[in-house]
């Protein structure tokens, strides 16, 4: 465990905290993308069934408990919770991001480390959360009201995987020169799918006006 | 073979 690593897994945890904070102290989730949160789910279910046959330290453990817990959590408030499904702006999220498991799917059958079911999903969960975040990305320039949390939110899970690129160069040099192809080509598109937001959020910080993706 | 490397990331 490098320092870049624990600070990208303190980022996404912190990410998914300001979300739970925003959706349980507001008691709404408007601006945020349920089909988002779907796709995070199905990326934690994926890639953390090695959960109860592989252990690799408590931390590990514990932090692979919370992100599918936290998941799980946030979709059930916007699908059952009274108060907070209201709020949530159906005919906005309408990214069909059902391409994008199948295309992920797709991609883990032809590319993974080994053809076993639990590579196939830890390749297909690698692939999807580098475009999860597309339906958000869209709803948030739909929206033009961007509440805090919600930019906050987006800032921290993009900053995430971006700290997961420098863990894996630093890894790359210190760990002798494995490659590791799936994650960084995925983590390089996932970080490259934030560029225009984090672009935006700068200047909407550095103006101090309200962030307001150009649709 | 090489053992499996296991995904010790998140």
């Amino acid at each position: 465990m490098n320092a870049f690593r624990f600070l990208g897994d303190m980022t996404h945890l912190f990410s998914v905290l300001v979300l739970l904070l925003k959706i349980y102290a507001t008691k709404s989730c408007s601006g945020v993308s349920r089909k988002t949160q779907e796709l995070y789910m199905v990326v934690f279910v994926a890639r953390y069934m090695d959960l109860f046959t592989d252990y690799i330290s408590l931390y590990n453990s514990v932090m692979k408990v919370v992100f599918i817990t936290s998941s799980a959590a946030i979709v059930w408030c916007m699908r059952r919770h009274p108060q907070v499904r209201r709020t949530y702006d159906r005919d906005q999220d309408t990214f069909r991001h059902v391409v994008l498991v199948a295309a992920s799917f797709v991609l883990a059958l032809i590319f993974n480390e080994r053809f076993t079911f639990r590579e196939i999903c830890w390749a297909f969960s690698i692939y999807l959360e580098a475009v999860a975040i597309l339906p958000q990305l869209v709803l948030l320039q739909r929206s033009r009201n961007v509440d805090n949390l919600t930019g906050q939110y987006v800032l921290f899970l993009g900053a995430y995987r971006a700290f997961y690129i420098l863990n894996w160069i630093y890894r790359y040099f210190t760990e002798g020169h494995t490659s590791r192809w799936i994650p960084w080509i995925a983590g390089l598109v996932q970080t490259a799918l934030y560029a225009d937001f984090f672009y935006y959020y700068f200047l909407s910080w550095k103006n101090n006006v309200k962030l307001e993706l150009p649709a | 073979i090489d053992k499996v490397r296991a995904h010790d990331e998140l």
